[in-house]
């Protein structure tokens, strides 16, 4: 799975996310990449794109849960992030990037290593795998 | 308002026995699509746009599960999916199930912008494909030899397999024995109640 979120200089967020699936799937399974709110969600607050146990992520509705928390909870993006996968995964695994509308980035996961790559229009940029 | 900001992912869950020069590679990839979608923002691209372009990029490159590089059904096919999502006015779109369509993330773009709907999913996603004139390939231009190797290892240890690439070893056999040995998990539940279904 491997997907993209970005807030442009106006502030607005946009999400992306594209994948196969899972090795020797059953033909005709859906995962959580094409289901807005689960893989994938963008607000004016957020943009959000997931990986892992589709299975899980779908029954989390990771995606939309990131935005939630900060619309109603008031949490900051990385606060956020962190709280959904610290309390939505229940045994599941799973990663997330994410920006918001701030210009903020974030990416969180609890399984073992996430290819990620993250920049921001002051200079900062990091690839990384493991934690 | 704060500036730009870009995030890219290549997949959660990686075997933690991955060779370097496999790691070092998936940096690369990701380095440059990074790139890409930065020059994109310095040119006030708007979001969405570079959403879908760093996609297609790594929907392209072979090294990651999505599109050329995708992971294998039971039967060998591929079947991929992707979504969209605009937060200005929350607009969205999204396919699953194309087998011919080059760039999913592009359908799932033009699903949002030029149909009257959120999701198309398989023959009637492949028509709309047709209909808009998206590049199409055959499926076998998404399957890798790599993954034809993955596929025997699942097969071989009758799971489901994440996306781990897994380091490639002088034998499927002997691979096999790791891929058995990955007690993988899915919701808290040992892989294998799943592949029953």
């Amino acid at each position: 799975t491997v997907g993209c979120v970005v807030v442009d200089r106006e502030g607005r967020c946009a999400a992306g996310t594209s994948t196969g699936g899972l090795m020797n799937k059953m033909v005709g399974r859906i995962g959580d990449s094409p289901l807005i709110g689960a893989g994938t969600y963008a607000s004016e607050l957020c943009g959000v794109s997931c990986t892992g146990e589709g299975e899980a992520i779908i029954r989390a509705t990771l995606a939309r849960d990131v935005a939630a928390v900060m619309e109603y909870k008031g949490l900051e993006l990385q606060e956020a992030v962190d709280y959904v996968i610290k309390n939505r995964l229940d045994e599941g695994f799973a990663g997330l990037i994410a920006v918001s509308d701030k210009g903020e980035v974030a990416c969180g996961f609890n399984c073992n290593g996430m290819f990620r790559g993250i920049a921001t229009e002051d200079g900062f940029m990091e690839v990384a795998i493991w934690e | 308002m704060g500036g730009w900001a870009i995030a890219v992912h290549g997949g959660a869950g990686v075997d933690p026995n991955l060779p370097a020069e496999r790691q070092e590679e998936a940096k690369q990839l990701l380095t440059r699509c990074l790139n890409l979608g930065i020059s994109a923002l310095e040119s006030n691209a708007s979001a969405i746009d570079v959403v879908e372009l760093v996609v297609r990029e790594l929907e392209t490159d072979p090294l990651f599960n999505s599109g050329r590089g995708s992971a294998l059904t039971e039967k060998g096919t591929v079947e991929m999916e992707a979504s969209i999502m605009d937060g200005t006015r929350r607009r969205c779109g999204a396919v699953s199930g194309v087998t011919t369509v080059k760039n999913p993330i592009s359908l799932a773009r033009l699903v949002m912008d030029k149909s009257p709907h959120s999701y198309l999913a398989f023959s009637g996603a492949e028509a709309f494909a047709r209909q808009q004139g998206v590049e199409l390939v055959e499926n076998e231009y998404f399957i890798t030899e790599d993954n034809v190797g993955m596929l025997k290892l699942a097969k071989e240890a009758n799971s489901i397999l994440f996306d781990y690439r897994i380091p490639p070893v002088g034998c499927a056999g002997e691979a096999a024995a790791t891929a058995i040995d990955l007690p993988t998990k899915m919701n808290g539940l040992p892989i294998s109640v799943y592949s029953p279904e």
